[in-house]
C-alpha cells in the first residue's frame, strides 16, 4: 500500500508504504495537521583525533560528525488493527524494532522501542538517538523540562549567562531531559514524554532528537577507566526497551496533555496477579 | 522476609553520582544492579501483604518483574487469573494493561463481574530475546483497559475461553 494509517478518536498516524516511516500526523480534535518524519539514527563515537586526543565514553559525549547516519533508510511493516489498539510494527534492523501505537481513548502516540544489542564488529562505537523531523518554524527554540518541573527554553548554541563558544556542535546543544521535550511555533506544539532520564536536542528547526542507547570501545580519560562497553550475562551488549510519547496540539493546550501523561509514566500502576489457590477455587 | 530497608539501603547507595550517571566501572554497575534486585524481592513481599490485608482474598500472588519485557510465567500458563491493579497516584486513572499469554481469546471481567473489551494480538518483540536467532514468536499479548481509584486497587479476572489452545513456553525463553 502506499499509505497506512492508524487511528483513534482523538489521532490519527499515516506510514509512507514505500520507506515504512511515520509521515504524518493530525489532531483530529483542533484539526492540526504535520508532516512527522521518525526514524532511528546513530552518531559513531569519537575515537578522538588530530585536534583533540578527547574519545567519546561514559562522562563525554563527543561524535565524530555532526550528522548522524540512519540505522535503516526503510523500515518493514506489520500493521495490527483491532478494537482497543492499533499498532504499526518497524522492523529496522535485527537490532532495532519499534512499535508504534494507538490506544483508544489515548490523546498520544505511543513510540515502543527496542534497542541493541548494538553491532561492534565494525570495531565503531554507536550512540543510537531516534528523530522526530517536522516543518515546525522553531526559530532555534525548543524546551526541555527541569527535573519534570519547570519547562526551559533552549536555544541552539546559546547560553542565556555568558557568551557561547561551542566548540561540540552536536553535544553542546544536548541537554538532559528528564521527562520532556518539547517544539513550537505559533500553531502547534509537538512533545515527547520519556519514561526515563535520557539526553536530547533539536539539532534543526523543526526537528527533536533523543539518545536511547549507546555502546562506545574507548575509555574517556574522566576516571572510570574502562569503555562504555556493557554487556550482559550472554556477553553480548545491552538490549535496551523503552517508551515515548508523543502529542500534537495546539501550544495552549499541550502542557496540560503531556504533564499528566508524564506523572503516569513516571509512577505507573504496580500490576500483581493472583492464582486461585486450589480450595477457593 | 517483607521488608523495605534493603531497597531503602540500595536507593541510598545508588544516589551516588556514579550510579546516577552511569559512570561506573562495569563490576561496581552489576553490583548496583545486584542490590536493586535484592531491594527490589524484599519489596515484593511488602506489596503483596498490604494487597491480601486491602483485598482480602486468598489468591496466590505473583508479581512479574520481566513483564516489562513481555514476560510472566502466571498470564503465560494459568487458564485463570486475576490482575490487581495498584495505583500510586491520588487521582484516578485509565491504564492499558499488556500482559503475555498464549492462548487467542480470554474473556476480562471486573470486579463486579461486568466483561470488558479486550484483544489478543500475536507478540512482535519475542524474536529478539533468541541471542539474534529470529523465529516466529508464539505468544500472544492480551490487553484491556483497566482504570485504578487514587492511591487504591482495582480488580480484574481473566479467563481463558473454551477451545483457547495453550501451548507451553519454550523452555530457553523462561530461562532468559
Amino acid at each position: 500500500q502506499e499509505v497506512i494509517v492508524i487511528q483513534n478518536e482523538h489521532l490519527q498516524l499515516t506510514f509512507n508504504g514505500t520507506t515504512g516511516l511515520l509521515s504524518s500526523m493530525k489532531n483530529l480534535d483542533s484539526g492540526l495537521f504535520l508532516p512527522v518524519v521518525q526514524n532511528f539514527y546513530w552518531y559513531q563515537g569519537s575515537k578522538g583525533n588530530a585536534e583533540n586526543i578527547q574519545t567519546s565514553g561514559a562522562y563525554i559525549f563527543r561524535p565524530n560528525v555532526s550528522t548522524p547516519l540512519p540505522i535503516s533508510p526503510k523500515a518493514q511493516l506489520d500493521v495490527v488493527k483491532g478494537r482497543l489498539v492499533e499498532e504499526v510494527r518497524q522492523t529496522f534492523s535485527p537490532w532495532c524494532q519499534q512499535v508504534v501505537r494507538l490506544y483508544q481513548g489515548s490523546r498520544h502516540a505511543e513510540f515502543e522501542w527496542h534497542v541493541g544489542s548494538i553491532p561492534i564488529v565494525d570495531h565503531l562505537g554507536r550512540e543510537i538517538i531516534t528523530r522526530f523531523d517536522t516543518p515546525l518554524r522553531t526559530k532555534g527554540l525548543f524546551l526541555t523540562d527541569a527535573n519534570g518541573r519547570e519547562m526551559l527554553t533552549r536555544r541552539r548554541n546559546f547560553r542565556p549567562t555568558w557568551k557561547l563558544n561551542n566548540s561540540e556542535p552536536v553535544a553542546g546543544n544536548y541537554y538532559p531531559i528528564t521527562s520532556t521535550l518539547a517544539m513550537k511555533d505559533e500553531k502547534a506544539q509537538v512533545t515527547l514524554v520519556t519514561d526515563r532520564s535520557q539526553g536530547g536536542s533539536s539539532m534543526k528547526d523543526g526537528s527533536l532528537e533523543l539518545m536511547i542507547h549507546r555502546r562506545l570501545l574507548f575509555d574517556d580519560f574522566r576516571g572510570v577507566g574502562e569503555a562504555l562497553n556493557e554487556t550482559g550475562a550472554n556477553g553480548q551488549g545491552l538490549t535496551i526497551r523503552g517508551r515515548h510519547l508523543l502529542f500534537l496540539a495546539p501550544p495552549d493546550s499541550s502542557a496540560r496533555l503531556s504533564r499528566l501523561a508524564g506523572e503516569l509514566q513516571l509512577s505507573e500502576p504496580q500490576l500483581v496477579f493472583g492464582t486461585l489457590h486450589k480450595k477457593s477455587r | 522476609r517483607a521488608e523495605s530497608t534493603v531497597l531503602r539501603q540500595a536507593m541510598a547507595v545508588a544516589q551516588h553520582h556514579d550510579a546516577v550517571t552511569g559512570t561506573e566501572k562495569q563490576h561496581v554497575a552489576n553490583d548496583y544492579a545486584w542490590q536493586l534486585s535484592r531491594g527490589w524481592l524484599a519489596c515484593e513481599t511488602v506489596i503483596k501483604n498490604a494487597l491480601y490485608n486491602l483485598s482480602g482474598n486468598t489468591d496466590k500472588l505473583s508479581i512479574c518483574p520481566l513483564l516489562n519485557i513481555s514476560l510472566c510465567s502466571v498470564t503465560e500458563s494459568e487458564k485463570q487469573f486475576r490482575v490487581m491493579l495498584y495505583n500510586p497516584l491520588g487521582r484516578e486513572i485509565a491504564w492499558n494493561v499488556r500482559v503475555p499469554v498464549q492462548g487467542r481469546a480470554y474473556t476480562v471481567a471486573n470486579h463486579a463481574g461486568k466483561p470488558l473489551d479486550s484483544q489478543v494480538m500475536p507478540q512482535f518483540f519475542l524474536g529478539l530475546y533468541h541471542h539474534g536467532k529470529s523465529h516466529k514468536p508464539s505468544v500472544n499479548e492480551l490487553v484491556f483497559q483497566a482504570s485504578a481509584p487514587p492511591l487504591g486497587f482495582s480488580t480484574y479476572t481473566v479467563t481463558s475461553q473454551k477451545g483457547n489452545v495453550a501451548r507451553p513456553s519454550p523452555p530457553q525463553r523462561v530461562q532468559h
